[in-house]
């Protein structure tokens, strides 16, 4: 079993990984994970020893090679089909952020209940009538359901996820979701981020 | 010192704190905590005993005395001055989350070069010309910078930042920035907290 700490730094591993071989760099050590990441290099190789023998001492780790068995050890090589709710402004920053389609998150449809929204499109991704979602979850194969609606609206949103067969929830309200048991919720709140650096900047001012 | 795990928790208890302030709850368990944030109960008490005792066996934490604690240590009950950078899709879904006042962040300007923005404003926060930060820095005590514009822009408004003297960077665009040593930088990517929820979906296809 992988520590949960492990497994939120592998996403970071993937990523500098992915944007190294776009530069055409064939090896890299752990020294250069470490830096680019902002993690301790012994732990980058605690972490990555988890998955078996990747670098040899004095060579380090071969870009591609380490890419492909962390991208198959987290599914990030197997298309995850999504649907995203609520077309505002975080809605539509997240659907054209490039960033999802290295971890091959695919997001199919957004859906609002604004008449003004529906039927235009973000990145090349189609505003839907709210009213067609159950039928859209039917009709295709959704596994993810991304909620950035207002907190007043969550809930409801939630249950005609759950009524219709999604796996997991990735919610931006600021509220907790009653779901069953079995649906994975990630509740993401970009404020712990700001808050984890203030205090080091209060930390910096009383020592 | 507190180790980063237990840091980044820290501010999910607060959270959940605040809302049940909110709801009139005077005292709370460790098993409600635990529930609320989604961390192990265990976890939970460990995380809190750094601090000294709060909880009284049985009795629970008084949600009141707990909050102001956790927010002296934190950092959050002194106003931290920001500014931001970018004032497009994501920056404006930024600037009009609620969440960032429970922490006392303060986001007191934002900065674009599109001329259609400038003079406008969201959320009460105004939009200023980039021509005019450096002095706006000067004149006001900005300690964090949160920057939304595109990667390509993302180093010319680090370089801007820590000229005047910042203190720390909010980094959503998805390159690494050069900055001295002393300045604090938080790169914020969305999709991490994707990844790992991609993980677990994969995980239960696999068993
Ligand atoms: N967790 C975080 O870090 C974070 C950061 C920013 C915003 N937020 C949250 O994200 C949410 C969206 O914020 P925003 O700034 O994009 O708001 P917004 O008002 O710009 O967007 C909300 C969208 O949801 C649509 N909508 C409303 N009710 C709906 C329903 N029942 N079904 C479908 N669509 C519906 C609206 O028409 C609108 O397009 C809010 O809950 C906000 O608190 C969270
Ligand atoms: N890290 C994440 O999880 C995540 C998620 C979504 C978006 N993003 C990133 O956030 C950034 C913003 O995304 P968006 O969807 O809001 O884009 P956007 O195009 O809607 O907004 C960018 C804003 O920056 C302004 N701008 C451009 N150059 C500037 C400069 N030199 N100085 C000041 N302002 C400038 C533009 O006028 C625009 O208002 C991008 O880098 C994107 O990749 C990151």
């Amino acid at each position: 079993e992988i520590p949960r700490p492990t497994l939120e730094r592998l996403p970071l591993y993937y990523r500098s990984l992915s944007l190294w071989r776009e530069q055409g760099i064939i090896t890299v050590s752990s020294v250069d994970i470490g830096r680019d990441v902002g993690v301790n290099v012994v732990q980058v190789r605690k972490d990555l020893a988890y998955f078996g023998e990747f670098g040899r001492p004095g060579v380090g780790y071969n870009v591609e090679y380490l890419m492909d068995e962390l991208g198959k050890l987290m599914g990030f090589t197997t298309e995850t089909k999504a649907v995203l709710i609520g077309a505002g402004r975080l809605g539509t920053a997240v659907v054209s952020y490039g960033g999802f389609k290295r971890y091959s998150v695919k997001i199919a449809a957004m859906f609002d209940t604004d008449k003004e929204k529906i039927g235009t499109e973000v990145s090349d991704v189609p505003i839907l009538d709210m009213a067609y979602l159950p039928q859209f979850l039917g009709e295709n194969e959704i596994e993810l359901g991304i909620i950035t609606v207002p907190s007043l609206a969550a809930q409801e949103v939630a249950d005609i996820l759950t009524a219709n067969d999604i796996k997991a929830i990735w919610n931006f309200a600021p509220v907790s979701l009653q779901v069953p048991e079995e649906i994975k919720v990630r509740n993401e709140d970009l404020a712990v981020g700001l808050a984890t650096l203030c205090y080091f900047l209060n930390k910096e001012k009383k020592d």
